[in-house]
């Protein structure tokens, strides 16, 4: 497969070309694996089931190639810079992760080399320090309210311990001091040892 | 307010209420959606006992209350747009679901869709009065998205007009279907139709499975539970056996296909007509996916700005384990997965909503790929949440362990959306068949439309005549 001529890995659009390509030859091997097992005389369905890893793996690479794609189209309709800013980040991260969780397909199709997924885990750890000071915020923004959420962890005031506290008092094994099993079980053990 | 996650605020490099904006489609959205939830938080008679501290019994008598509150609550507000309804619910619900999810979910649009103008004339008042309370059993205990191999029959008896229904087999008992076990008096069952010893495929029947006034079991029919499971504990998912029950032949649903007095068997217009529904559902769990990851990063990376724990600086104080490298890299691709996830959940709902209005105009040509896209998307999104929610789970340590995260529960409540509306890895495979024939067209040299012209440049580069 002929390698884009420049990746910059910098550049959200080179990155959706990469996984645009790798869907594509993902797609291709699948198609080829199918078309090899018809050449040794196999049935159409089992031709179709030995190639179903292949044909899992493509399906995964389009679908995580429009993921991409989206998020970088979306990034089109932000008006406000500092959104713009934060969002973009996070799709540079989202683009990035990707890779390096599938660098062996990028590699093997020859679409990035060495150096370049090396710069990538680089790049990724460069996003995270800048995401820091947003990440809060950006959870804030998916605007859950306490009441839907229902976690003592994840409330709003970050009072988390003392709630955590208050929580297990309701617990309905705490509806007694002493619980019912003590007089039923232990007691009458103790008797007997 | 916690110190530490109010600094976090005072930090953030942009306006939180602009952002939310676009996640929600835009200020008004915001502002009605605020409003909503705020009819459900601020209503006493939806204060609850936490269901972690209730039996299952009293879980599932919570969630009828719950339910039946929300119907009568939704006629008084007035609110009647899908959306606003889903905003009213997913508040009033949490983390949980509905008992009566089926009955508005698949009974109601399948009447809606399959009805002809006599039967939805019958049936639809009786199940928007909630006197027919019905679910939509298709899955048996032997099959599941394999359709062609369900065994339940529906035998066409000209004698008495009446169709003669049966699981025949253990593995033909309906199994799993949301509100079949102690809710619902009826049930769309989907069985093969047999009528003058042909068989006709798959058709949908009405099946009154409960009376409607003592809500005893009908003769012929054994009903109930299937007992408890990982999650989903508010609803009494169940199981149904046939025993030749008899139904009249007005409650097989004629909208398309249709069986005659005589018992001749007319096929209906296009076997396409049910994708729609299908695409429907799956683009809406591509939704719940950046839904329940939204919460579970909510949930890790707050708790992660609260929590303190061992050192980086010698000496020095314990730091936010959200200043660990290790932390950052465990939930903030996660929390970048979430907002890819709710922009392409936008997609697939605009998406659907555009095509719809194609395929109502009789133009099915973009059904296809959007068919293809939303299985594929539904197993994509499933997967790669349902094993980021547990790495939240985790990255909260032992307190991600305890009920109080609500952590266990999204996942329990969430993973099952892997495997009902099509297990994906079948929908992998489905979305597969139509990337290889789009391949193959293209190889062919035709020029392919939509997302997958993508196959046309990598055949054109290949014809190109390569730099020496």
């Amino acid at each position: 497969a002929a390698r884009p001529s420049v990746v910059d890995i910098n550049d959200l659009s080179s990155l959706v070309e990469v996984y645009k390509q790798r869907a594509a030859l993902l797609v291709e091997m699948a198609a080829k694996s199918i078309q090899q097992e018809l050449q040794n005389r196999k049935s159409q369905e089992d031709a179709w089931n030995n190639s179903a890893i292949d044909l899992v793996r493509a399906s995964d690479a389009h679908c995580h190639y429009v993921v991409v794609k989206v998020f970088t189209d979306k990034l089109g309709e932000v008006g406000d810079t500092a959104v713009h800013s934060v969002l973009s980040a996070l799709a540079l991260l989202y683009a990035m992760h990707g890779i390096t969780k599938n660098s062996g397909d990028f590699l093997q199709a020859g679409l990035l080399s060495v150096p370049q997924v090396l710069q990538v885990s680089i790049r990724i750890k460069e996003l995270l320090s800048q995401l820091r000071p947003n990440a809060v915020a950006l959870v804030d923004a998916f605007d859950i309210h306490d009441k839907k959420l229902n976690s003592v962890l994840g409330r709003y005031d970050g009072n988390v311990y003392e709630q955590m506290f208050e929580w297990a008092r309701r617990s309905p094994l705490n509806a007694t001091e002493v619980h019912e099993s003590f007089h039923k079980y232990l007691k009458p053990l103790r008797s007997k040892l | 307010m916690n110190p530490d996650i109010r600094r976090e605020r005072e930090n953030a490099s942009f306006d939180v209420d602009k952002l939310t904006n676009i996640l929600n489609g835009g200020p008004e959205k915001t502002k009605r959606r605020r409003e909503i939830e705020a009819l459900v938080f601020s209503d006493p008679d939806f204060r609850e006992e936490d269901p972690n501290f209730l039996s299952r019994s009293e879980r599932y008598d919570q969630a009828v209350r719950k339910s039946a509150q929300m119907i009568l609550k939704l006629r008084e507000y007035g609110i009647a747009d899908p959306e606003e309804i889903y905003f009213y619910k997913s508040m009033a619900k949490g983390n949980h679901h509905e008992a009566f999810g089926l009955h508005y979910g698949m009974f109601i649009p399948t009447l809606l869709s399959q009805c002809d103008p006599q039967q939805a004339k019958k049936w639809l008042p009786l199940a928007e009065s909630f006197r027919a309370i019905g679910t939509y059993a298709q899955t048996e205990l032997g099959h599941g998205t394999h359709l062609r191999g369900l065994e339940t029959t529906a035998t066409f008896d000209p004698a008495t007009q009446e169709f003669v229904l049966n699981t025949p087999t253990v593995s033909s008992i309906k199994w799993w279907p949301g509100g079949l076990g102690k809710t619902s008096n009826h049930a769309i069952v989907i069985a093969q139709l047999y009528s003058l010893g042909n068989c006709h495929g798959l058709h949908a029947f009405i099946v009154p499975v409960r009376d409607m006034t003592t809500h005893e079991p009908m003769p012929g029919i054994v009903v109930g539970d299937i007992g408890p499971k990982f999650g989903f504990n508010e609803v009494d998912n169940g199981f149904l056996k046939l025993e030749n029950v008899r139904i009249p032949r007005e409650n097989m649903l004629m909208k398309y296909a249709k069986l005659e007095p005589d018992g001749t068997y007319v096929k209906p217009p296009s076997s396409k007509l049910t994708y729609g529904t299908m695409v429907f559902v799956r683009s809406m769990i591509v939704s719940e996916s950046a839904q329940a990851l939204a919460k579970s990063c909510t949930i890790a990376i707050r708790y992660s700005a609260v929590r303190h724990q061992s050192e980086i600086q010698l000496g020095e104080p314990e730091p936010q384990i959200l200043d660990y490298q290790t932390q950052q890299y465990k939930l903030f691709p996660l929390l970048a997965t979430a907002y890819a996830f709710t922009f392409i959940g936008q997609y697939m709902t605009q998406t659907y909503h555009r095509i719809s209005g194609d395929i109502s105009e009789g133009d099915f040509s973009e059904l296809p790929e959007l068919h293809a896209l939303s299985a594929g998307l539904k197993a994509f999104t499933t997967w790669e949440t349902n094993s980021a929610i547990e790495v939240c789970r985790m990255s909260c340590g032992g307190h991600g362990y305890s009920r109080s995260s609500a952590l266990p529960d999204i996942y329990v409540e969430f993973t099952p959306t892997c495997t009902y509306e099509g297990e994906n890895t079948v929908m992998m495979l489905q979305t597969a068949r139509y990337l290889v024939k789009s391949y193959r067209q293209a190889e062919a040299g035709q020029r392919l439309g939509g997302i997958v012209s993508y196959l046309n440049e990598s055949q054109d580069r290949r014809l190109q005549p390569q730099a020496v």
